[in-house]
């Protein structure tokens, strides 16, 4: 038996919306410790990473390791089906080839649930070695969706740079080029609004707009966002799930031919 | 020119 509740449908909604573009299936892996899921986008260009934990559950049951597969498309037409506020239960039975939705609205009085065929898809998890970056820059995640969003409109890659100075986000195209610095905080009231930079070395990467623009489908879930790199490896880009988990996106970097 | 990589050169299957 498999069963999760969350006082609040918006976050489901909010980690379903941060996947739904890059991956139009995904399989849900559950176990006592949580859930987790982990896969790449069509092209295998990017690699979605989601860790909820159990504890970050108003209720969360799980008697036998069960992996769901899931169509995120349908998924999202039966979220669609709750309000924010819904308390929002997942059921499953052990071998089941189905999930249940359960919303229930704050007042009890209306409850309705939905049953979703599962998927079996094929499952192919990748190895991710502990890495310690050159360069990670914390910053709002606000601040970094729109970076991607007014960059975008000049080219389809974005460069990266990271220096002890700052961090500068350039792009170029046929209608121009686009530079955008940010220096670290000096001090600020909240810290959500920090840019914290760590760097043990400077770096410079090149990555596709399409796939940033992809991941700050995440933004609602963080205040703040953290982008790790290194030379010659994927970037990642991890937001931060208060009290329930994060979500990580990994992509491969634009190299010289 | 700059080439776009796969996820799959820099993390091998589990």
């Amino acid at each position: 038996m498999f069963e999760a509740r969350l006082n609040a449908a918006t976050t489901l909604k909010k980690v379903l919306d941060a996947i739904k573009d890059l991956l139009n299936e995904a399989t849900f892996d559950c176990s006592d410790a949580g859930i987790q899921l982990q896969a790449m986008d069509n092209s295998h260009v990017s690699l979605v990473s989601l860790t909820l934990r159990s504890d970050g559950f108003d209720k969360f049951r799980c008697d036998r390791n069960l992996s769901m597969g899931m169509n995120l498309g349908s998924m999202s037409k039966i979220l669609k089906c709750a309000n924010n506020e819904d308390t929002v239960t997942m059921k499953a039975q052990d071998n089941a080839d189905t999930v249940t939705f359960m919303f229930e609205s704050q007042n009890h009085e209306k409850v309705s649930d939905y049953e979703m065929k599962l998927m079996n898809l094929d499952q192919e998890h990748l190895g991710i070695p502990e890495t310690d970056y050159s360069c990670v820059v914390r910053m709002p995640a606000m601040e970094f969706a729109r970076i991607c969003r007014d960059l975008s409109q000049f080219g389809e890659s974005v460069i990266i740079c990271c220096t002890k100075e700052g961090v500068k986000f350039s792009a170029s195209g046929d209608v121009g080029s686009a530079n955008i610095k940010l220096a670290q905080t000096s001090s600020v009231d909240k810290e959500e609004e920090a840019v914290t930079i760590e760097m043990q070395e400077p770096v410079s990467l090149t990555f596709a707009c399409r796939y940033l623009n992809a991941f700050t489908k995440a933004t609602p879930l963080s205040n703040q966002v953290q982008l790790s790199m290194s030379a010659d490896v994927p970037l990642v880009v991890e937001y931060r799930i208060p009290d329930l988990g994060h979500i990580r996106y990994y992509l491969a970097p634009k190299i010289e031919e | 020119n700059l080439e776009q990589k796969k996820i799959s050169m820099y993390y091998k299957n589990k």
